[in-house]
C-alpha cells in the first residue's frame, strides 16, 4: 500500500510538468555572502565579468555598472547566439537588440528594443536610464539615441553565421515562422490575411479538420493541388533560439 | 537572452537583461527582453527576477513582476518562481520558459517548463560561478 502510495505520489509530480530547484542553506547562512550574481544559463563568463565589478577590492562598483559588465560580456562573447550582434536574424535577415536595466533602489529603468545598428545594447538601455526620464526607446530612434550619447555605430550587426541561417531559412520556404492565418501558408510572402485572400481568390479553398471530440486539430488550405498544413503552432523556441 | 540580478554588499539590487530576440522573427517584433516586469524585475525591499523564454508567451503575464510581487507578499523564492511559472503553463500548456527568484538574503531559487533550464551562481563563500540545472 505504502509503494502504491509513493507511485502516485510520483505520477502526480509527473504530471504538473514543470520543474524547480532551490540553493541550499540557510538565509542566516547566507546573509554574509554578498556580493551576489545570478544569471540565467551557464554563461560563467559574463557572471564572472559583473563578479569582477561588484567585488572589486576598492570597494567594489555599483550593482547597475556589474549587470552593464556581464551583459556586455555576453554581448561581446555572444552568448548562445541568443546575446549581442551576429544571432537570430529576422525574417529580413537583420540582427537587432533589445535590452532593460532596472535599478531596484530608485525603480529607474531603460530599455530598448529592435535597436539597429548599434552593438551595445545593455550599455544603450544604461544610456535610455541615465540620459532621459523616458523608460524604453524602440528601432531607428533607439539607434539615433544611443549613438548620439556616444556608443559607436552605426554597425552591421549581421554575421557570416546569421546570414548563412537566414539564406537556408529562405531555401527552406521560409519555414518555420511566426505567421498565422494568413496565405501563402508555407512559403514565403508576402502574405495575406486569409479571409481577404478567400474574398479575393476562389483558388485558395480554406479546410477546418475537426478532432473525435469536434476541436479543431489543423487547418489546411488547398492551395495550386497542394494541402499545406498552417504552422502557427510549431515549436520554434530552444535553447539557442529564445527571448 | 540573458537576464542578470546584481546584489551589492550594501544589499542594493540591479537586474538587467540583454538579447537578440527570436530567429526569423517578423521585422519589427519586440520580446519580453525590454519589457519591465517581465524579462527582469527588481526591488531592494524584496528581491529580483530573471526570465528566459517564448517572450511573445512571457510578456503576456510579466512573470517576474509577479515573482516580486509574490516574494513581497512572504512566498519564499522558490514557490513565488513556481507560481510565476505555473500561472503561464495553465493557459499555455505548450509553454516553455524559465524564471529564476532571489530574495533580499541571497536565497536564489528557479522553475521552468518545458525545457530543461541552468542559471549561474556566484557569492563570496564560492569560488568561482557555480552552474545549477532545474530539471524536468
Amino acid at each position: 500500500g505504502r509503494s502504491s502510495v509513493r507511485l502516485l505520489l510520483g505520477l502526480l509530480l509527473l504530471r504538473f510538468n514543470w520543474c524547480s530547484a532551490a540553493s541550499g542553506g540557510g538565509a542566516e547562512e547566507l546573509a554574509g555572502t554578498f556580493p551576489v550574481v545570478v544569471s540565467t544559463w551557464p554563461f560563467r563568463e559574463a557572471v564572472r565579468a559583473a563578479w569582477e565589478v561588484i567585488s572589486a577590492a576598492d570597494g567594489g562598483g555599483s550593482a547597475v555598472d556589474a549587470v552593464v559588465a556581464g551583459c556586455s560580456a555576453c554581448e561581446v562573447l555572444r552568448c548562445d547566439g541568443t546575446v549581442g550582434p551576429g544571432g537570430s536574424p529576422d525574417e529580413n535577415g537583420e540582427t537587432t537588440l533589445d535590452a532593460l536595466i532596472m535599478n531596484g533602489a530608485t525603480m529607474e529603468i531603460g530599455a530598448v528594443a529592435a535597436m539597429r545598428y548599434v552593438k551595445d545594447g545593455i550599455k544603450a538601455a544604461k544610456l535610455v536610464m541615465e540620459h532621459s526620464k523616458h523608460t524604453l526607446l524602440v528601432g531607428d530612434k533607439a539607434t539615433s539615441f544611443a549613438i548620439s550619447m556616444g556608443l559607436p555605430g552605426p554597425s552591421n550587426l549581421s554575421s557570416p553565421e546569421s546570414i548563412e541561417k537566414w539564406e537556408n531559412w529562405r531555401q527552406n520556404h521560409c519555414q518555420p515562422n511566426f505567421w498565422k492565418n494568413v496565405a501563402p501558408a508555407s512559403s514565403c510572402g508576402p502574405y495575406h490575411p486569409i479571409n481577404s485572400v478567400s474574398a479575393e481568390s476562389e483558388d485558395d479553398v480554406k479546410d477546418v479538420v475537426h478532432d473525435s471530440q469536434g476541436g479543431v486539430c489543423q487547418e489546411w488550405f488547398q492551395n495550386d493541388n497542394l494541402l499545406e498544413p498552417m504552422n502557427s503552432h510549431l515549436k520554434v523556441v530552444n535553447r539557442h533560439n529564445h527571448d | 537572452t540573458i537576464s542578470m540580478t546584481v546584489i551589492d554588499k550594501m544589499g542594493h539590487i540591479a537586474v538587467g537583461t540583454s538579447t537578440n530576440g527570436a530567429t526569423f522573427k517578423i521585422p519589427g517584433r519586440v520580446g519580453d527582453g525590454p519589457i519591465p516586469g517581465s524579462s527582469s524585475y527588481a526591488d531592494d525591499e524584496v528581491g529580483a527576477c530573471g526570465a528566459t523564454g517564448d517572450g511573445d508567451v512571457m510578456m503576456r503575464f510579466l512573470p517576474c513582476y509577479q515573482v516580486v510581487e509574490s516574494m513581497r507578499r512572504g512566498m519564499e523564492p522558490l514557490d513565488a518562481a513556481r507560481d510565476a511559472i505555473s500561472r503561464i503553463a495553465r493557459k499555455y500548456p505548450d509553454f516553455v520558459g524559465a524564471v529564476f527568484a532571489i530574495n533580499r538574503k541571497g536565497v536564489h531559487a528557479g522553475a521552468c517548463h518545458g525545457w530543461t533550464f541552468q542559471y549561474s551562481v556566484r557569492n563570496s563563500s564560492m569560488h568561482d560561478v557555480e552552474v545549477i540545472t532545474v530539471y524536468p
